[in-house]
């Protein structure tokens, strides 16, 4: 489902070069829980920027969904997105002025032709997933950390997508509530095969994947299946 | 140090009342590590914005270092804020036009006359402190979620506060990361009595404290007094 092929992210800053992706090369299956792990500024985000198609490796080849995304420009990386992924970013990435029915149900108008009714069951139904139903109308500026997490969790799947990239979907959450969130996740990758890669520091979350990669300063030093219960 | 007594926070959007905090009363004494645990969305930062005199009460009374917060009006707060309190925001709130080294000195130009050569070793031993000393002349829009939830750490500590409120302060960083910031606060809290109040989800930092109050949909709960190995 995707495959890097020897990826490295430079960023210039000026006159300094900054290496957060040094040489990495992997390839993740359909419908896996897949890990990133590592300490901070190792390169998780930056990997996952890379597998979301937000970002273009500096060198190496990159595959996602049988698309070399080198080959895409702007639009067409935009439109591939939202064709076929989910996100839900370490800083949420919602908009403060809408309501949190309005900022779940975003995804869905932008990118399919769905009747309203229709749309309006599907983010209805993830929000209540979450546990965020009563929360529905309010702004996002009116709500808690983690109801803002849970608001950026159910956006990231209103659409279906068949890769969900997950930074840290669970940093703001108490553990009753992550734990809601992880079984909502493996219930949508048992029954639609959903691909499911997270960046984490939440042992919650790494005792239920199925791929460990461990990232330090920018290189891949570990790889663990972990065996299944 | 702090007082309430039958505490409430009431938001009103439109015809509609949230009570936020529902008659909270406790007391907090200098010098201690303080943790408010419970649900997402149960009230914790709430809590957290009202002893760092961010917000009023709706009700009740609340003393903060002896004074009556309602008696104080905008610009007040304000100048209160920044002499004796410091605060690591859920959302970290830095400025990301500028470096990390400007944003953690800013509340010291701000608030103290402190010879500029003075100020530079604060933020720099500040930066070591949370190991931040190599990203200092990056942008907050350059550095990754738990390097900036470093940065915040360090801003909030610059002005050797009296108080520090701490939202969800571990919540982007690895293990080790997690572990160097307590100690940090454990050293400041022994060297210059500093109080630690967090708001946290982190098993880490509630076995660190010495006061545990649980707050769940507003009320206070439960108060337990952590026994020290
Ligand atoms: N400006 C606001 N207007 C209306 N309701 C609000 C506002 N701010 C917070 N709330 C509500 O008050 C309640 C408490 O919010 P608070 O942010 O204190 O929760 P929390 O315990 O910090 O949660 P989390 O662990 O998710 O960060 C929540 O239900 C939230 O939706
Ligand atoms: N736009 C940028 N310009 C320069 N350096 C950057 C930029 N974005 C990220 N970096 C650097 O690249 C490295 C990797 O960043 P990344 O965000 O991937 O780390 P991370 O593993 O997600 O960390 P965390 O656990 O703290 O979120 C860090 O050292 C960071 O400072
Ligand atoms: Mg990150
Ligand atoms: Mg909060």
């Amino acid at each position: 489902l995707i495959s890097c092929k020897e990826i490295s992210k430079i960023y210039k800053m000026g006159e300094v070069k900054i290496k957060a992706l040094n040489n990495i090369s992997l390839e993740i299956s359909k419908s896996q829980f897949i890990s990133f792990i590592g300490p901070s500024g190792s390169g998780k985000t930056t990997m996952l920027n890379l597998f979301g198609v937000l970002d273009k490796p500096t060198s190496g080849i990159l595959k996602v969904i049988d698309t070399d995304i080198s080959k895409l420009n702007y639009v067409e990386r935009a439109k591939f997105r939202g064709e076929h992924l989910g996100f839900i970013f370490q800083n949420f990435n919602l908009i403060p002025v809408l309501t949190v029915f309005e900022n779940v149900e975003y995804p869905l108008i932008m990118v399919k032709s769905i009747p309203p009714k229709e749309r309006k069951e599907k983010v209805l139904s993830l929000l209540d997933e979450v546990g965020m139903l009563d929360q529905k109308d309010k702004l996002i500026n009116q709500i808690s950390g983690g109801q803002k997490q849970r608001a950026a969790i159910a956006r990231a799947l209103t659409t279906d997508p068949k890769i969900v990239l997950a930074d840290e979907p669970t940093a703001n959450l108490d553990h009753k509530s992550a734990f809601k969130v992880m079984s909502l996740m493996r219930k949508l990758s048992h029954e639609i095969g959903t691909t499911f890669i997270f960046s984490t520091h939440d042992p919650k979350i790494v005792q239920e994947v199925d791929i460990i990669y461990t990232i330090e300063d920018g290189v891949l030093v570990n790889r663990e299946k972990r065996s299944k219960k």
